[in-house]
């Protein structure tokens, strides 16, 4: 009986660890107090369109390279890099979810990763929709599955 | 490479009437 007791144990710990009921926070962001800052000031928008471009498993020393003529227009101001690095587990989904919403990867969503829906409560793609943003998406159809009815364009592949 | 992806994202440069457009390509 107490060898079955620890068996059980053993097993409800390996499913806690492994496998957590996610905590994702149900809420969404608020805008800043307006009484506490000028907020129309110390947030105004510096660009007027934003591109982001998700380069999914690229070596960030290719972007960086004298060799690279397009990539090292980044360095000249006329853009930005950022690496990105998210640890295992991960695919495709647990990786935007990690870029846009800060989620920590869980070995649960390679699972989820194949049958994906809108599960985020908030990220940047709803707070850029909250604000009227028309957004347009090409590439990994994952997005899709994510943010199903956040774009004013798309296309997935 | 996807060709029509390419030549649509092309054409969403021209017409500008987006604020953000997010692009995803495998490296």
């Amino acid at each position: 009986m107490i060898l079955y007791g620890i068996f059980l144990l053993s097993i409800l710990l390996f499913f806690n660890g492994f496998f957590p009921i996610s905590k994702t926070p149900q809420s969404f962001k608020n805008d800043p107090p307006k009484d506490m800052l000028p907020v129309n000031d110390t947030y105004a928008p510096v660009v007027s369109k934003l591109v982001l471009v998700v380069i999914d498993a690229l070596r960030l020393d290719f972007v960086n390279s004298q060799l690279m003529p397009l990539t090292s227009r980044l360095s000249r101001g006329n853009g930005c890099s950022n690496n990105v690095s998210v640890q295992t587990p991960t695919v495709t989904m647990p990786r935007i979810k990690a870029l846009i919403a800060g989620n920590v990867p869980q070995f649960i969503d390679i699972v989820l990763n194949l049958a994906s829906t809108e599960q985020l409560k908030d990220s940047l793609i709803h707070s850029a929709y909250n604000s009227n943003k028309k957004i347009v998406f090409y590439g990994d159809d994952t997005w899709l599955k994510l943010f199903p009815s956040y774009f004013w364009r798309y296309e997935g592949t | 490479v996807d060709h029509n992806v390419t030549r649509n994202v092309l054409k969403e440069i021209e017409v500008k009437d987006w604020d953000i457009m997010i692009l995803h390509y495998l490296g």
